[in-house]
Order: structure tokens, then C-alpha cells, then sequence
């Protein structure tokens, strides 16, 4: 794993509670906004289970620590997207809080209703991004979240050892979280 | 010019999922330090683009010692065998859609809120 220069942080005494919202302006139409929401507080409630911080999602898209959108090409922050494929998405390092999509994709939720051979798992990036939002940059471990590529129709939403020992590095471990049960399941995966 | 060859590898190519722009970047395969390929500074910006090489006015299309250090660090920075040239590995890695966070610089889209 890996920092962004200067190992920013949220830093916000314990209980961290970070709130974020949904564009009211810029999001995609093919998905159910209540089927994002879902993907969403699953990725989020990922990295709430190894970290003493909470995320809760609020309406007000302006006072929210972390403001999440679709966005096509340029869309004023300096990294434009381009179009299908390419770059994914990106977001922004502590105490930022933008994360961008790009709304040219053909973001899925469901590869079993999504045929496109094009189809990104919106649920392994908005992992991955998250990743992004509390401080981890790209890490090598091909099969850790937080490594920068992701093939189309493919899913990556289990953290693994790299991304948990990253994060807990910054903000500590939940106290409910067990090393151990991580290591099974990795085993596991990798010998199943 | 598009040649026989080239639009061979294209039409193969087309039946999988990388991305259009990038995917152009499979015609470098197996280059290595003092090739000089019609179109290498796009991959040039590429590298520049997360973090490989520094900001230059004109990219020059010879595979130079510059860009040969861009890919041993993409290389280990990615995972891949070591090796400065873009072999399969590479160019697979190269072309998969990805983050756009760069991967080196990390001073790039690192922002303070206000």
C-alpha cells in the first residue's frame, strides 16, 4: 500500500463519522438511484469494518464531507474523463472529499441484467475510490482493492491484507475487526 | 498508413474490451530502448499522464532511456516482471481501463478543501 504525499488524513476525533452525499445534478438514469444507494453504503460499510469510522449518507450534497457524481469530459476539476473505458473514475485525497465517475461508462450493478462487454462493476470502483477518499493511493498487490486497473465484468470488492494494513495504518482498527478471519478468507480464496 | 498486419492485430482486438484510445498501444508491443515507432509519444503522455514522466513540451516518438526508466518504474509499481521493455504483460497492464488517481505523483490531485 501507499500514501498520498504528506499522508493526509481525516482528521476528525474518535467516533469519526463522515457524511456523504449524491449529486442532485449529476448522476446516471439507467441505474435506480435507490440501487446506488445500496452499492454505495455496501462499499462504504466495507471499509467502516476494519477502521473506527463511520460513514452516514445525508441529502444535503454541499455540506456533505464526501460529494459523489457522475461526470462526461471535462468537468472542471483538471482531470477530465474520456469517454468509454480509459479512466474509470478518481477522487480526491483527505480532507477533499470529491469523487467523480465517469458518466461515460456503462456502469452495472448486476453483470447477470448488464450484457455490455464494455460494463464496469460500479461497486469495485466506488470501493476502490473510497480507498482514495481516506488516504490510500495505488498500491502493486494486483489483488488488493486499491490497485489501479480494473477489467471490464469483473468484480473486486473484498478488501484484502494490503488495503486493511494500509488504512489501519491511518486511522486504526475497529475494535470489532479480526485479522484473523481476513487471513482465513484470503487463504481460502486463494486455495478454493 | 495502415499496413495488412496492423489492421490484423486491430480486427483481433476489437472482439475485447479495452479502451479505444489506449488500445492503440498494443502496435509498441516488444519495443524496447532505441525503437523509434510512428505515435510512441502518445504513450509518452500516457506515462506522463500518471506519474511516469515528467511535463515535456514535444514527446519525441523514440523509445529513450527516459522512457525506458518510465517503464521499469511502471513495472514495479504495478507488479509486473521487471523487464524495460513493453512486453505482453505491459501493454495488457498498459491498455486495462483504470483509476485516474496517478500512481506516482501523488502531489497531482492531492487538494485541500476550502
Amino acid at each position: 500500500f501507499t500514501y498520498f504525499y504528506g499522508k493526509p488524513r481525516w482528521a476528525r476525533t474518535s467516533p469519526v463519522t463522515l457524511t456523504y452525499a449524491f449529486s442532485p445534478y449529476d448522476m446516471i438514469n439507467y441505474i435506480g438511484l435507490s440501487d446506488i444507494k445500496v452499492v454505495f453504503k455496501r462499499a462504504f460499510s466495507r471499509w467502516a469494518s476494519v477502521i473506527p469510522v463511520n460513514f452516514a449518507e445525508i441529502e444535503e450534497y454541499e455540506s456533505a464531507d464526501i460529494r459523489i457524481g457522475f461526470y462526461h469530459r471535462d468537468h472542471g476539476d483538471g482531470e477530465p474523463f474520456d469517454g468509454v473505458l480509459g479512466v474509470l473514475a478518481h477522487a480526491f485525497s483527505p480532507e477533499n472529499g470529491r469523487f467523480h465517475l465517469d458518466a461515460a461508462e456503462t456502469w452495472a450493478v448486476d453483470f447477470d441484467k448488464v450484457k455490455s462487454k464494455v460494463a464496469v462493476d460500479l461497486e469495485s470502483v466506488a470501493t476502490h475510490e473510497i480507498g482514495h477518499v481516506l488516504g490510500l493511493a495505488h498500491t502493486s498487490v494486483k489483488e488488493a482493492v486499491m490497485y489501479p486497473s480494473l477489467s471490464p465484468r469483473t468484480k473486486k470488492v473484498d478488501l484484502k491484507i494490503d488495503d486493511v494494513e494500509g488504512v489501519q495504518a491511518l486511522y486504526g482498527s475497529n475494535p470489532n475487526f479480526r485479522f484473523s478471519s481476513l487471513i482465513e478468507s484470503e487463504n481460502s480464496s486463494n486455495h478454493g | 498508413r495502415i499496413t495488412p498486419d496492423q489492421v490484423t492485430v486491430i480486427t483481433v482486438d476489437s472482439t475485447n474490451t479495452h479502451n479505444a484510445t489506449w488500445h492503440e498501444f498494443t502496435r509498441f508491443l516488444d519495443a524496447g530502448k532505441g525503437s523509434h515507432v510512428s505515435g510512441m509519444s502518445e504513450l509518452k503522455k500516457y506515462f506522463k499522464r500518471f506519474g511516469y514522466l515528467p511535463f515535456i513540451a514535444n514527446f519525441t516518438d523514440i523509445f529513450d532511456t527516459q522512457l525506458e526508466s518510465a517503464v521499469i518504474l511502471y513495472q514495479t509499481k504495478l507488479g509486473l516482471p521487471v523487464t524495460g521493455k513493453l512486453d505482453t504483460d505491459t501493454i495488457s497492464t498498459i491498455i486495462s481501463p483504470r483509476c485516474g488517481v496517478s500512481d506516482t505523483d501523488h502531489h497531482r490531485i492531492h487538494a485541500t478543501k476550502h
